[in-house]
C-alpha cells in the first residue's frame, strides 16, 4: 500500500546509530552529520541539468553494444510519460515492434511498450516517478522480461 | 577487505539468511580524500550467475540509499515506527545482485575531504561513479565478468547514460583487463534528459489530466523557452544568455504563467498525482476537528488548512526548547 510519509521513516531509520554502525556508516568522529535522504549540500552546475542528454544517447546508440529500457510511470507528473515517449520518438530509430499493451503476471495491463532497434520504451501503468515503490510487481515482470531478453 | 565490509544482520530486522550484504567506503580520488559509500546485495537466486546491477537515484543530491534501498527496489521496506522493517516482497535482488551508490560526494554517508569537491557537474560524478565501480571489482572479483547494468530514475537520467559513455570510452581506452568493466546495458525510468522536451512535456500532462486551465497551458506553451530557464544560483557557471533572457517580456509572462500553473496545481503530490501527499499526524487529526466543528469542507481547502497548520505547529516546534517534537521527523516540506 502507497504510503505517502514512507520517506520520514527511512530518514528515521537511517539516523539510527545501531544502523549506521550495521552499514559501516558516518563512523568517523571528524564527520558525523545527519543522514538526509536529499542534501542542499552539493551544489550541483545548473549548465549540466539543462543540458540534453539526447547525443549521449546517439553515441550509445552507435556503440552498439548496449541493451536499454527506458521505462516511465504514467501518473508521474514531474517526468510524465509525454515527454518521455516524445524525446524516445525524436531519436529516430527504426522500429522493431508497434507500440502495444503488455500484461503483467495478473493478466492485468502492466503498460504499454514499443521496441526500436537499440532502445525499449515501456510505460507502467498506474506508476509515479517512483516505479518499484508504487508498482512493484509490474516493474519487477518488466525488469524480468528485460534481463531474460524476453519480449 | 569484501568480508569487512559484510552485514550480518540489521537492526529491525535481524539476521541476513537468505542473501549475502556489504556495505562501505571505495576511494575515488585518494588525493582529495574523496570516497562513495555503497551498499550492495547479492541476488538470492544465483549471485554467480545473475547480472550485477547498479542503482541511482537522482537529485541531483538525493541517495540511492534512501530511495533504491530502503523504500523502492531493496529486500526492506521501513514500518511506520522508523525502527523496525518488514520484507519488500519484490526486492530486483531476486533478479540481479544490485549496488546502490550514494553519489557524487556529499549524498548520503559518500563524503570528500575537500570541501570545493561539493561543486560538481555530470563529467566528475560519471568519473568517480567509473572509479568506483573498478575499485568494487577489485574488492569483490568475483562479480568481474558477471554482466553488468546501469540503472537509476529522475536525474540518473543523466548519470546513468553519462556513465555508460564513461565506461565505453574507458573500456575503449583501456591498457589492461583491470580498467575494463563489463556493461551489457541501462535502464532508466521517469529520466530527465532534456529539459525542453520533458518540461513542455509535463506542462502538456498537467492539462490532459485538468490540472490546470487552459488559458495557462497556452500561455507557456506560448512563452516558455525550456532550454533556458531559471536564474542561476550564486557561484555557478554562467549560461551566456541567460541574464539578458531573463529580462525579456516574453521570460517574465512565462515565469508568471509557471506562477499560475503552479497555484492552479495545488499541493498535489507531484511525483504521483493520484497518491496522497504526507501531512504530520497532528495537523491531520486537528484538520479533522475542524472539519467535524464546520461541517464538510472542499478537499483542497482541507489539504491547505492541514499544511497551515503543519506550518504553524512547525515553527512552534522549533520555537521550543523541546527539539526532540515528533513534528520534527514529520516535516511534510
Amino acid at each position: 500500500k502507497y504510503d505517502p510519509c514512507v520517506d520520514n521513516e527511512v530518514e528515521t531509520y537511517m539516523n539510527l546509530p545501531e544502523v549506521q554502525k550495521a552499514l559501516h556508516a558516518n563512523q568517523t568522529v571528524i564527520l558525523p552529520w545527519r543522514w538526509t535522504d536529499c542534501t542542499e549540500k552539493v551544489q550541483y552546475s545548473r549548465s549540466d541539468v539543462l543540458a540534453s542528454m539526447l547525443p549521449v544517447y546517439e553515441e550509445l546508440l552507435a556503440s552498439g553494444s548496449l541493451r536499454i529500457l527506458v521505462f516511465s510511470g504514467d501518473v508521474d507528473g514531474i517526468l510524465p510519460v509525454v515527454g518521455t515517449r516524445r524525446w524516445v520518438s525524436g531519436l529516430g530509430l527504426p522500429i522493431k515492434s508497434a507500440w502495444r499493451p503488455w500484461l503483467s503476471p495478473t493478466r492485468q495491463v502492466g503498460g504499454h511498450v514499443i521496441e526500436y532497434e537499440g532502445l525499449i520504451f515501456a510505460s507502467v501503468r498506474n506508476a509515479g516517478h517512483m516505479v518499484p515503490y508504487v508498482q512493484p510487481e509490474r516493474m519487477f515482470h518488466l525488469l524480468t522480461s528485460f534481463l531474460n531478453e524476453e519480449s | 577487505a569484501a568480508l569487512q565490509d559484510q552485514v550480518t544482520s540489521m537492526p529491525g530486522w535481524g539476521p541476513l539468511k537468505s542473501f549475502k550484504m556489504f556495505s562501505g567506503y571505495i576511494t575515488v580520488d585518494a588525493a582529495a580524500g574523496r570516497a562513495l559509500f555503497y551498499v550492495f546485495v547479492e541476488s538470492e537466486s544465483d549471485p554467480v550467475a545473475d547480472p550485477l546491477m547498479l542503482w541511482l537515484n537522482g537529485g541531483p543530491g538525493c541517495s540511492s540509499l534512501g530511495g533504491g534501498f530502503m523504500s523502492e527496489l531493496g529486500p526492506f521496506l521501513p514500518n511506520k515506527d522508523g525502527h523496525t522493517l518488514k520484507a519488500n516482497p519484490y526486492p530486483w535482488n531476486k533478479k540481479a545482485s544490485v549496488l546502490f551508490l550514494e553519489s557524487p560526494a556529499f549524498v548520503g554517508w559518500s563524503y570528500s575531504n575537500t570541501s570545493s569537491d561539493a561543486i560538481v557537474g555530470d563529467a566528475r560524478t560519471a568519473k568517480d561513479s567509473r572509479a568506483f565501480l573498478l575499485g568494487f571489482m577489485e574488492r569483490f572479483p568475483q562479480f568481474k565478468s558477471n554482466d553488468l547494468y546501469l540503472s537509476g530514475e529522475s536525474y540518473a537520467g543523466h548519470y546513468v547514460p553519462n556513465l555508460a559513455r564513461e565506461i565505453v570510452r574507458g573500456n575503449r581506452g583501456a591498457r589492461s583487463p583491470r580498467e575494463t568493466l563489463n556493461l551489457k546495458g541501462i535502464l532508466v525510468g521517469n529520466p530527465l534528459t532534456d529539459t525542453a522536451v520533458d518540461n513542455m512535456g509535463a506542462v502538456d500532462f498537467w492539462w490532459h489530466h485538468a490540472m490546470i486551465s487552459d488559458e495557462t497551458a497556452e500561455g507557456i506553451r506560448s512563452n516558455c523557452d525550456f532550454n533556458n530557464i531559471g536564474p542561476l544560483l550564486i557561484g555557478e557557471d554562467v549560461l551566456p544568455t541567460t541574464a539578458d533572457a531573463l529580462t525579456k517580456p516574453r521570460v517574465i509572462a512565462c515565469d508568471e504563467f509557471c506562477d499560475r500553473a503552479m497555484s492552479e496545481l495545488g499541493p498535489i503530490n507531484i511525483y504521483d498525482i493520484y497518491a496522497d501527499v504526507c501531512i504530520p499526524k497532528a495537523a491531520q487529526s486537528e484538520a479533522l476537528a475542524l472539519t467535524r466543528a464546520l461541517g464538510p469542507t472542499p478537499a483542497g481547502l482541507m489539504i491547505r488548512a492541514a499544511v497551515q497548520l503543519s506550518s504553524r505547529e512547525k515553527q512552534e516546534s522549533s520555537n521550543s526548547a523541546d527539539s526532540s517534537s515528533s513534528l520534527t521527523d514529520e516535516d511534510p516540506s
